[in-house]
């Protein structure tokens, strides 16, 4: 069925789920947060708190948690030596027949004052990772998300046929962008870009220079360096 | 080199600007780069032209791809670079309408820099902004903070887009490069990209260069 404007109605909750309430949509957000670490490098779960808005068969569990990540000691991932930090965590977890989507991750050391990129839009698909073809109606799902992404970069389609070509090609970028995020170490936040519409290829040859690693061009003298200068 | 630097503090950087659907960053890599050495040895920040590349370097491929060493010699060629507002962006090559009397600025030389992040920063800070390439992995879904991808996605062998350093520092103890991208500013960091400094992160210090202004 169509996915309404405003699915959670206004029946938000206070921040006081219990702790069993709490388990399964924490648990689930900090194995996403955890996707393809090694044993020994993945965060644990501090405190954390909870909300629940529910509608049908779902609820949309808010979740705002401290995550403890290991010291870093591998020269060849940190050149920089990194002791054990906190860090802040907010997460939407979707939870409906008893499975789990994480709709969005937004994550800040503790100190850091990052509050100014609290309200990105959705940026976490994860659970659909390895999932290839696209689950069904997955695209249905992201029509929201797809129909604001062409408002903002102000998008029209030649055709019908196009816009759900588009579509695809949008829903299924989301699911890369989120491997993306998978698999970045530092604090990058992917998600929705004005060319999310753009499958790899036209990105690549519309946007990116091949001449880069297929010519050496013109050799140059070295710079002097500082210290010579 | 100073803990952190930020060229556009300095007023040594113009605004971001956006090549369209043209694979030009190479172009707009390089008048970064010139622009910042033009101010810094002449005291005026100007706009400069990437279509004047575009149309005039012909060693290099216009929307098709180029290589700033390729455009410094092309520039010096010439006998300088027009601004903006006189030979504007177009996105598509065009016949070449290049004037030298129209040049506003000249570039002597240009210089590749070393492989080391730290005396790149070092340079940077003292000498202005860098052009170089990186590879462009997962910028196409970039939003903002500081990207570190893992490596072996982000391979340095696979450089496919030119940008332009601007300065460098640490955000909550991790430590980023400020990248000028030329996707225009409703991209990621108000058109900044943050990329991890200190490991050769997609690349990022494997072409590093910039004219040279006496």
């Amino acid at each position: 069925s169509p996915v309404p404007a405003k699915p959670w109605a206004d029946d938000e909750q206070a921040w006081n789920l219990s702790s069993q309430e709490l388990l399964a949509p924490a648990r689930f957000a900090l194995d996403m947060y955890n996707y393809g670490r090694a044993a020994g490098t993945r965060a644990v779960l501090g405190a954390v708190r909870g909300r629940v808005r529910r509608a049908g068969q779902g609820s949309l569990f808010s979740l705002e948690a401290t995550l403890e990540e290991p010291p870093c000691n591998d020269p060849l991932v940190c050149p920089l030596p990194e002791t054990k930090k906190t860090v802040l965590c907010s997460f939407e977890v979707l939870e409906e027949l008893k499975e789990h989507l994480l709709l969005r991750r937004d994550c800040s050391p503790v100190n850091a004052k990052v509050t100014e990129f609290r309200n990105a839009t959705f940026s976490s698909f994860l659970p659909l990772l390895d999932k290839d073809p696209l689950p069904q109606d997955f695209s249905v799902k992201m029509a929201p998300l797809f129909k604001d992404f062409m408002t903002t970069y102000n998008r029209t389609y030649e055709s019908r046929e196009e816009a759900q070509w588009r579509l695809t090609v949008f829903a299924r970028n989301m699911i890369r962008a989120q491997k993306i995020q998978a698999l970045d170490r530092g604090t990058a936040q992917y998600g929705i870009t004005k060319f999310s519409d753009l499958t790899e290829e036209e990105f690549h040859t519309i946007y990116l220079n091949p001449l880069l690693q297929k010519e050496s061009g013109r050799k140059m003298s070295p710079a002097k360096s500082i210290n010579d200068l | 080199a100073p803990p952190e630097w930020d060229w556009r503090k300095k007023g040594a950087v113009t605004e971001v600007k956006n090549q369209g659907m043209c694979g030009s960053c190479w172009a707009f890599s390089v008048t970064g780069n010139v622009e910042g050495q033009w101010f810094l040895n002449r005291g005026t920040l100007l706009s400069l032209s990437e279509q004047e590349l575009l149309d005039c370097d012909k060693v290099d491929k216009a929307c098709l791809g180029g290589l700033p060493s390729n455009a410094y010699a092309a520039i010096k060629n010439l006998g300088g670079l027009e601004t903006e507002d006189d030979y504007g962006y177009q996105g598509h090559v065009q016949t070449c309408n290049f004037s030298a009397q129209m040049a506003k600025v000249y570039i002597n030389d240009s210089v590749e820099l070393s492989r080391n992040e730290n005396k790149i920063a070092a340079w940077l800070a003292q000498k202005g902004p860098i052009s170089v390439a990186i590879n462009a992995f997962g910028m196409q879904f970039y939003r903002h903070g500081i990207a570190h991808p893992f490596r072996p996605l982000c391979s340095p062998w696979f450089i496919d887009h030119a940008v332009l350093l601007v300065g460098y520092g640490n955000r909550s103890n991790i430590p980023y490069w400020a990248i000028k991208n030329s996707w225009g500013s409703d991209w990621g960091e108000e058109g900044y990209y943050y990329l991890y400094r200190g490991s050769g992160a997609c690349g990022v210090n494997t072409m590093a260069s910039s004219a040279v202004v006496n």
